[in-house]
């Protein structure tokens, strides 16, 4: 049913080769195979390749990459995903590539809109970046890579707080919370629209010590006042205290940015997770509905 | 629910569940008798006519409902295995249920149960984020790595690749809040937690039975409340689906489920 | 879903012992755990 046709990327794990979904002698589709090394894992099927079938077996949105199949060949696993040639962050490097506010919008609101349906469906993804916010041919963004995803757990499960990329980790991961919630994923989304607007990093931390002082030194290092018991993260004393910044520092930094997108940016990147817009604040903010109307998908870059 | 793979893959109506059992006890039985025969015709001249006739009369396929009965006793073994080793409610569910849905695809006589024991264990770990790893898990369970590990990728096409699992506890955690609400003041909150302990002992035996394929599971936990407290449930359910004037000439909401849920008990017990 | 079969409590009149005594601990609270969070997910797989 699936030819590979050739190879597009490696890692530890997995080998993902371009494809082609065929009927009979006729082609489809482009696809993408994610090819499992089932071998490399010494305790047996790898943790990435299980949370990737079991969570997108069960999620089918138009902003969620789509599983199109899954076979088995000579002992590997593989995956087969829908094609999608282009991510956020070729985007944002490509400075031949010029877009709007409108088209940022867009983009914001796919994502946004991907997270939500995790969300809904309980699932947290733990690793949203610019590289795994992929575009389809038809300008749809969708989430991708639910290596590191897992449903929201039990109350009394704790929580790895190594988890998602670190330029773009919340503060509790920084500190190194256990029960952390979905507010991981928006802290992540709030810095890639910062990015987006910036076309540089927000946040880019050398090592995860310095990633606390840079976060910090951006948005203010958060107080008792504001987030109740911070101060009992075992490293919470260790940290120099910064200012946060101004509405006017921000409006500086943002210049393109109107007050509703600067509402919704510092809605996302507030440093209480309990404080923290959800998706559906996000997807429900004025900078939606005031002009520009987010660009038609199939009219973005 | 609906757009989840339990209810779009491992959904069945009663008679579509029995009629895949025995079509898969069918076929393999069919390929057992053949080996058997073959057997027979290769081994014709070392094998006494007592010893031939002991295999025809004892080397006979186990038939679907023999099958069935296999396959839950070693679900209860995984369950009491699965408490012993203290791994959490919803790990050892998950175990039970990629052991028979595995079996619902393949036959006890291709693969014997013991062989999958542990790996639906292993795997299950892994699946629900209860990672123990492979070495660790081996010297519990006194079992080589390799015999765990050997089965885990066929277990997965077993799956068909399927690993969500709603299992009922959540919707009786939600059961009990919701008729703390719906009830409020009308019941004890302390027998009300010891009704929700023996609910929670009752949906770990209905995972056992087969209306994990026939009902959904807050269905399924309203059906176990129904036994262990019928006055209760009812009264829970006829608050939440009040007849309306709308209704009063044809089937009402609460009439639905009380029916569905009176069937669940029903296969329950 | 605009026609959720439940209300979901958020002043926190639920009796849940046990998690009423996680939402008191200082590592739940500065993670961000909710107990209507809890709640919310429980009640939405009852009626799912």
């Amino acid at each position: 049913l699936y030819s590979k046709e050739k190879k597009v990327g490696e890692g530890t794990f997995a080998i993902v080769y371009l494809g082609r979904q065929l009927e009979g002698t006729t082609v489809k589709r482009n696809v993408a195979i994610k090819e499992i090394k089932t071998s490399e894992f010494k305790d047996g099927l790898d943790m990435s390749a299980i949370r990737e079938v079991k969570y997108l077996q069960e999620l089918k949105h138009v902003n969620v990459i789509e599983l199109v199949d899954i076979y088995n060949e000579k002992g590997n696993l593989n995956l087969v995903l829908e094609f999608l040639p282009a991510d956020l962050e070729m985007i944002i490097k490509d400075s031949s590539i010029l877009f709007t506010q409108a088209d940022i919008k867009s983009w914001l609101l796919m994502a946004l809109r991907g997270v939500h349906h995790c969300h809904r469906n309980f699932i947290l993804h733990r690793d949203l970046k610019p590289n795994n916010l992929l575009l389809a041919p038809d300008g749809q963004l969708k989430l991708a890579d639910f290596g590191l995803a897992r449903s929201i757990p039990s109350p009394q499960e704790q929580l790895t707080s190594n988890v998602v990329t670190r330029w773009y980790r919340a503060p509790e991961l920084l500190f190194g919370a256990k029960h952390y919630t979905w507010a991981v994923d928006i802290w992540s989304i709030g810095v890639i629209f910062a990015e987006l607007m910036l076309r540089i990093p927000y946040l880019p931390g050398k090592d995860d010590i310095d990633q606390i002082d840079v976060t910090f030194r951006a948005l203010g290092t958060p107080t008792e006042k504001l987030w109740p018991e911070v101060s009992s993260f075992p490293t919470y004393n260790k940290i120099k205290m910064y200012p946060a910044p101004s509405r006017d520092e921000l409006r500086k930094r943002f210049i393109a940015a109107t007050e509703n997108a600067l509402n919704l940016m510092s809605g996302m990147l507030l440093m209480n997770p309990h404080a923290r817009w959800d998706s559906v604040k996000c997807l429900q903010s004025d900078y939606f509905t005031e002009l520009p109307e987010p660009t038609e998908p199939s009219q973005l870059p | 629910f609906r757009s989840s793979s339990q209810y779009r893959i491992w959904s069945f109506t009663k008679e579509q569940l029995k009629e895949k059992r025995e079509q898969l006890s069918s076929k393999v039985s069919a390929l057992v008798r053949e080996k058997i025969e073959r057997f027979l015709a290769e081994n014709n001249s070392q094998l006494s006519n007592e010893e031939i006739n002991e295999i025809r009369n004892k080397a006979i396929p186990v038939n679907a409902a023999e099958e069935l009965q296999l396959i839950t006793l070693y679900a209860q073994k995984i369950q009491l295995f699965g408490n012993k080793l203290r791994l959490p409610t919803e790990v050892v569910a998950t175990a039970v249920c990629f052991f028979k849905k595995f079996y619902l695809e393949t036959s006890v006589m291709e693969i014997h149960p013991k062989e999958m024991f542990f790996t639906c264990l292993f795997f299950a770990c892994k699946s629900e984020n209860y990672f123990i790893g492979i070495d660790s898990f081996a010297s519990k369970v006194k079992k080589p790595k390799d015999s765990i590990l050997k089965h885990e990728f066929r277990l997965l096409e077993g799956l068909k690749f399927t690993l969500m699992n709603h299992h009922p506890y959540k919707a009786l955690h939600g059961f009990f809040l919701d008729i703390q609400m719906v009830l409020m003041k009308k019941v004890d909150l302390n027998y009300l937690g010891k009704v929700y302990e023996n609910c929670k002992n009752m949906l770990n035996a209905s995972l056992l039975t087969e209306t994990m394929y026939h009902y959904t599971p807050p269905q399924i936990t309203l059906a176990v409340l129904l036994t262990e407290d019928e006055a209760l449930c009812l009264k829970y359910l006829e608050v939440k689906f009040p007849k309306t004037a709308e209704s009063s000439n044809s089937v009402g909401l609460y009439e639905k489920v009380v029916k569905i849920i009176r069937e669940c008990q029903k296969d329950l017990s | 879903d605009l026609h959720k079969r439940y209300a979901l409590h958020e002043d926190k009149t639920y009796y849940d012992p046990f998690i009423k005594q996680l939402q008191t601990r200082k590592d739940y609270i500065a993670s961000g755990f909710e107990a209507t969070l809890v709640y919310d997910r429980m009640l939405t797989e009852a009626f799912t």
